[in-house]
């Protein structure tokens, strides 16, 4: 199963659609300070399925949806979307027969979220365990947040275990 | 899921010490599994020291030693069992340039043996000129991210506005 | 005790503000006080936006912006009451170009407005053409540093080395 | 009062004995990774009175103190110098007549730490005072760590009052 693209709407300072293709290899993200690339790699975690709002900088989960800006009112919802290939089927078993797996997050500012997965509304745990059974998720140890390199070697040994049991 | 783990454990901690070398040209590295008799529980304990030293304690290394420690262990991971995607915020911001080059040449090597997609974040040249593509992130509009695909020559002026 | 505490915020305070927005080029920063009626018992509360941009929580501003919040708070402080010295270790490493520019143009000024004495320790080449003397760390023997001073002809080669 | 130089034995990396003048505007320290840029800093800081072996990435204080190198043995002391100007007699009293003062720290394996102020042997107690006096020391907010700038942002209210106190 591969992460084929990105899609984000009202999450963050990424207020109008953005389109964001992943492809096979390297991809370079740059721009400068502010302009919203760490808000990227946040919209990957948060549509896996990410239960802290902390992680992901804010106070509480609403404050992922579009706060406004100079010339822009704030939005009510944000939502994130990810196109998993699935052409060599080895996503989970529900969605064997799907060459393409859909997973989206929308939140509605109090009123939490929902998850979808092609269309079809499912519990947050259905979709932790998809991005789990595929070796990521959002806490994925591959995904290393900005200044937490080091995090890693400063860790107790405990918590580093999480690398191991993603890994047998 | 003992004899997995123990398998998965060995064959982390095999390419961890390979990578450790090559991205520091030498010294010594190992994984080890501490804190309980049973596998299952135990903590797993990071041992490195770059060539030439003597480190008692991980925390004495540098900024720079541990970012690079880290990546190989990360790295050491993915050839062990790839992640769909893996996603660098700014590890090469503590790097000097030397280090840049050594962490560029290992994402070419894990980009052959992994079927992993790596994102990286950066706003170092040297790592921009090593990508496959670019995406830019601005805010012509202040607040408001958008996101345009841009090549070298343009992500130059992009890094310089 | 509470009236030189009030005054030390005010001073500090009007310093904050002005220093945020020569960083930014706008937007608008103030310090609060908060948690006590009583200003010996109360925190110290910092509110910063950038220009263009809503911020409610200071935790969502990116790591570029809360470097350069940070230390403009820090040198708001030298202003009211300078510190001997100030020692910046890498504060530049999340920077873009153009605000390490500003940076350093701020770094500038205080040299010219307060007595204290700046190490910047760094990586970028901006930074180091704008120091005013040069110092290199080496291990021409591993994990032995030795210091000497270079010019910036020669810390070019040394970075690159 | 200013400080004019900082003087280094067997501190960490540093096992040849290194002098480090601080001369006034801005001066830049460069060097590769791991070459002992952040241990200079940490020097400034032990001598001044720095108390967590944890804040000075180590375990115990005496992680200090050279622990030897491919073609060295260990040390079994460390110890730091730092010169203070002091023409214009604005230090503490006790020294009012001298123009140069020199503070120094030394730490033996395993027999912990002995602090002098020009020559005379005193207590860790009077050289934080005195340099508290002076608007800096070890936990200075203007001795930034690395990594650590954006913790001035991410403490609690509470925490930051120290920036206040420094400078009433
Ligand atoms: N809910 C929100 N609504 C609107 N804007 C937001 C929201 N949350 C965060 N932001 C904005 O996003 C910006 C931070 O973006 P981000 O951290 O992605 O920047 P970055 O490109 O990673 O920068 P750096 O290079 O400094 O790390 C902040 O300036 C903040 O104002
Ligand atoms: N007690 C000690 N004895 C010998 N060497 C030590 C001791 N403590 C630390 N070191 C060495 O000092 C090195 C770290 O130095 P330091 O953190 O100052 O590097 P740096 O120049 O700041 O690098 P970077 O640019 O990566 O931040 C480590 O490699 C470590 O081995
Ligand atoms: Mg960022
Ligand atoms: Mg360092």
């Amino acid at each position: 199963m591969q992460i084929n693209r990105l899609r984000l709407s009202g999450f963050k300072s990424f207020v109008d659609p953005v389109d964001f293709p992943i492809a096979p290899g390297l991809t370079g993200v740059i721009g400068p300070n502010g302009c919203g690339k760490s808000n990227l790699l946040e919209a990957l975690r948060w549509v896996m399925g990410a239960t802290s709002a902390k992680a992901l900088r804010g106070e509480g989960m609403d404050d992922v949806i579009f706060a406004g800006a100079a010339g822009r009112p704030p939005r009510t919802h944000a939502e994130v979307t990810i196109d998993l290939d699935n052409t060599n089927r080895d996503g989970p078993a529900a969605f064997a027969a799907a060459p393409l797996i859909q997973v989206s997050r929308r939140i509605v500012r109090g009123q939490g979220s929902t998850f979808r997965i092609n269309g079809a509304e499912t519990r947050a745990r259905d979709v932790q365990l998809l991005f789990a059974d595929a070796s990521t998720g959002a806490n994925s140890p591959a995904l290393v947040r900005q200044g937490q390199i080091s995090e890693l070697i400063a860790a107790k040994p405990q918590n580093r275990r999480r690398i191991l049991e993603e890994a047998a | 899921g003992r004899e997995r783990l123990i398998a998965a454990f060995q064959v982390i901690d095999g390419h961890f010490r390979d990578l450790f070398t090559t991205l520091f040209q030498g010294g010594e590295a190992q994984l080890r599994l501490v804190e309980s008799a049973d596998p299952l529980e135990s903590g797993l304990e990071i041992y490195a020291c770059p060539p030439g030293k003597r480190l008692t304690v991980m925390s004495l290394m540098s900024g720079g030693e541990q970012a690079l420690t880290a990546t190989a262990l990360i790295f050491a991971v993915f050839l062990a069992h790839p992640a769909p995607i893996c996603v660098l915020d700014e590890v090469d911001a503590p790097l000097d340039d030397a280090n840049v080059e050594r962490f560029c040449n290992l994402l070419d090597a894990m980009r052959a043996r992994a079927a992993t997609r790596f994102l990286a974040i950066t706003h170092n040249p040297l790592t921009m000129s090593r990508m496959d593509r670019l995406f830019g992130v601005t805010m012509r509009e202040k607040g408001v991210s958008q996101l345009v695909s841009v090549d070298l020559g343009e992500a130059r002026a992009l890094a310089a506005s």
